[in-house]
Parts: structure tokens; C-alpha cells; sequence
């Protein structure tokens, strides 16, 4: 994998070979677990990074669940690189690798990502038919159980952001609920999207405060304040729903309920005026700045043990 | 293949709440089939939309007659699509042989 090209978009394909190359290059550090199939039956990759132990606290990051935010899931397979680089030798990444366990899904939306490579490249949901409509797909970030069904979703099937027949009724969704249910020590909880430059946290489907508010309040702070350390790119943070919009049904809400509370959602860049189509020569300035503030995130996840 | 030829990705800034709320009406005229890629939160964050050719006119027309500033992010996507699609070709040829 040293020669993996990650300044430029991959296939699918592509990426699930950088992943059975990363975990051979690195047996005692990396192994890959397929937590269940998307609709269209593609397995879902998670890389488990762990140097041993049995059920250890665990971070979770995952990137592509709206398959055409490409710039996440380039920048989910540069993270990957990056943990194996570095443990051993940055301090604070072998620290947390001595006591808790990474999992990284890269691709958390194969059939979608498959599709945009193919067939729409502006495809964002998932790729299963919905009965009775002639629109396929459903937002998977609207699918958790979590104010499922309330306002900041749509029931509409030709909806961009259609939350599904029921709550966890995607197999993208439910692999990682009941995955996270059965693991049962994560610590945080990371999903990646693009774009915006955001750093967001509970909740979105309801204005009531988290009641971690105050300290996830400032370390996403501090976070998006080392990120923006190394290339000016600049973040606004907050809760869901008062720095977007209501949105329910939603991850974190979801991993946040769960007594999960590092509970984050990352909107990264595109600074300019390109969208979803950041050029590829964009692609390690993100993952480089954002790594600054996963760091941040997981190195007090850390040193906060609950 | 779902081309995306004449598509423009419009950016548009609310000057108040007011405009803002024409922003948001946009969603619901389905016959456009906007593809908003950046949703309206704030006044202070501009609104991203992708508009298919076929309603270019008529989207441009609702936002100018309402007085609501916008700017053209992406004149051509699929023009967009098809320098991305060749970079990935091309950095595919050279990474070939290596591999």
C-alpha cells in the first residue's frame, strides 16, 4: 500500500483491495471484518485496528455513507494508511492504539458508491427499490432510530433524504447498529460527510441540549481550531440542528443514544465553488487537516475514559 | 449513464429570513427536480442547488423577480464530470504498471 495512489479517486474495487492489501501488510496490527451485505450484497468492510486485548474501548469512524461525497471515502483510506504509519511512532496514536481499538469503514454505502462510479454520479442514498414507487434508494442518514420519522426527513420515496419504510430498514444501517450493539464499548462515534466544513454534534431531531453539550461543545472547538491550524480551511460547529437544520433519523443521534458520547459528524471541505466535485489534488489536504481533528476527538476520547 | 450536460450548480445568498423561506419554497416545487447539494440553514451559509437544464430558466426567473442574489457555482457540470472522469482514467494509465 505504500505505492496506493491516495491524491486520486478510486473504485470500489480499488479501495477493497488497499484494504486486504493493508491488513496483510500488517497482520498483528490490522484485520477486516465484514459486519453484514448491502442490499445489492457487496460486504461491508470495517478495518479493525488493534494491538490486542479482548473487547477494548473502541472509536469508531466511518466515511461514503452518502456515496457521492467521494472526498470522504479517499480521505477514510488515507486515515487507514495514516494509523498503521503511524503507530509505533507518534506518541499520542500509540497511546490510544495501546488501550482502544479503531474501526474504520470506508465504503459505509457500497451499492451507492458503485452507482456513482457507473451509472449517476450525483447518487447519494442507498440502492434498494422502494415498494410501490418507481424511485429507488433511501437516505441512510435518516434511517436510524432516532426521532425516526419525525421532521427533517422525508416520506416521500423520490426524496433526497427519504428516511426509509422503518427505522433501521436499510441492511447499510442495520449491519452497524446491531455491529455497535453487539461490541458494546465504543467510546466515540464518527461519521463523515462532505461538504461544508462543519463539525456537528448532537442532536439534530429535537433542540433539547445533549446533556454532554458543554464538553462536546468545546472540543469541537478545539478540534476544528487544530484544523484549521494548517491550511486556514475554516469550520463552524454546533449542535445538528442549530447549525444546519433539523434532521432526524441521524446517525449520531442514533450513536449518541446509545450512551455513545464522542458522537460527531465531520461536513468537510470544499472551500471553494466545486461541491461534491472536489478535484482530486484536494483530496490528502483534506484528509491531512482533518486527521488534526479526529486526533483531537479520539486523544480525548482517550484520556476521558467513562 | 446519467449525463448531466447543461446542469448548473447555482449558489444562492439570502439577504433575509425572508428569502430565505423563497429558498426553501423551491424545495417543494418537485417539477424543478433540484438537487440541493448544500440545504438552507442560516442566512450567513449560502445555498448550493443543482438545477437540470430544463428548469434553468424558470428557477432563475423565480429567484431574479424575488430580488434573491445568486451566482452561477458550476456553469456546465457535466463538463465538471467528464475532467474528473478523465483524471481517474489517466491516473489509472500511470498507476497501471507499477501495480
Amino acid at each position: 500500500t505504500d505505492s496506493f495512489d491516495f491524491s486520486r479517486y478510486h473504485s470500489i474495487s480499488e479501495i477493497y483491495s488497499f484494504q486486504d492489501m493493508l491488513v496483510a501488510e500488517n497482520p498483528n496490527l490490522v484485520s477486516k471484518v465484514v459486519i453484514g451485505q448491502s442490499y445489492e450484497g457487496r460486504p461491508l468492510n470495517v478495518l479493525k485496528f488493534s494491538t490486542g486485548g479482548t473487547n477494548r474501548p473502541a472509536i469508531w469512524i466511518d466515511t461514503g455513507i452518502h456515496s457521492r461525497e467521494w472526498v470522504t471515502q479517499a480521505s477514510g483510506t488515507w486515515f487507514a494508511k495514516k494509523i498503521v504509519t503511524d503507530y509505533g511512532r507518534d506518541p499520542a496514536v500509540t497511546a490510544i492504539l495501546n488501550k482502544m481499538d479503531i474501526f474504520l469503514e470506508i465504503v459505509t454505502n457500497p451499492d451507492g458508491y458503485f452507482y456513482t462510479h457507473t451509472s449517476n454520479r450525483m447518487w447519494r442514498k442507498t440502492r434498494k427499490p422502494n415498494s410501490g414507487s418507481s424511485c429507488v434508494g433511501v437516505d441512510p442518514n435518516r434511517n436510524w432510530d432516532a426521532g425516526f420519522g419525525g421532521p427533517g426527513a422525508s416520506s416521500n420515496p423520490c426524496s433526497e433524504t427519504y428516511r426509509g419504510p422503518r427505522a433501521h430498514s436499510e441492511s447499510e444501517v442495520k449491519s452497524i447498529v446491531d455491529f455497535v450493539k453487539s461490541h458494546g464499548n465504543f467510546k466515540a462515534f464518527i461519521s463523515i460527510h462532505s461538504y461544508s466544513q462543519m463539525l456537528l454534534y448532537p442532536y439534530g431531531y429535537t433542540t433539547t441540549p445533549a446533556k454532554d453539550q458543554a464538553e462536546l461543545h468545546n472540543l469541537a472547538q478545539r478540534a476544528i481550531t487544530d484544523l484549521a491550524s494548517l491550511y486556514g480551511t475554516r469550520y463552524r460547529f454546533g449542535s445538528i440542528i442549530n447549525t444546519i437544520y433539523q434532521a432526524s433519523g441521524g446517525t449520531i443521534d442514533w450513536t449518541y443514544n446509545q450512551g455513545i458520547k464522542y458522537s460527531y459528524t465531520f461536513e468537510l471541505r470544499d472551500t471553494g465553488r466545486y461541491g461534491f466535485i472536489l478535484p482530486a489534488n484536494q483530496i490528502i489536504p483534506t484528509a491531512e487537516e482533518t486527521w488534526l481533528a479526529l486526533m483531537d476527538i479520539m486523544d480525548h476520547t482517550f484520556k476521558n475514559p467513562y | 449513464k446519467e449525463t448531466f450536460e447543461g446542469h448548473q450548480v447555482l449558489r444562492i445568498v439570502a439577504k433575509d429570513d425572508v428569502q430565505l423561506s423563497l429558498i426553501k419554497d423551491l424545495e417543494d416545487m418537485i417539477e424543478f427536480e433540484l438537487d440541493f447539494w448544500r440545504g438552507v440553514t442560516d442566512v450567513a451559509t449560502p445555498v448550493d442547488i443543482r438545477v437540470p437544464m430544463h428548469s434553468l430558466q424558470s428557477v432563475k426567473i423565480y429567484l431574479e423577480t424575488q430580488d434573491v442574489e445568486y451566482s452561477i457555482m458550476i456553469e456546465d457540470l457535466q463538463v465538471l464530470l467528464d475532467e474528473e472522469q478523465e483524471e481517474m482514467e489517466s491516473a489509472a494509465r500511470v498507476a497501471e504498471p507499477r501495480n
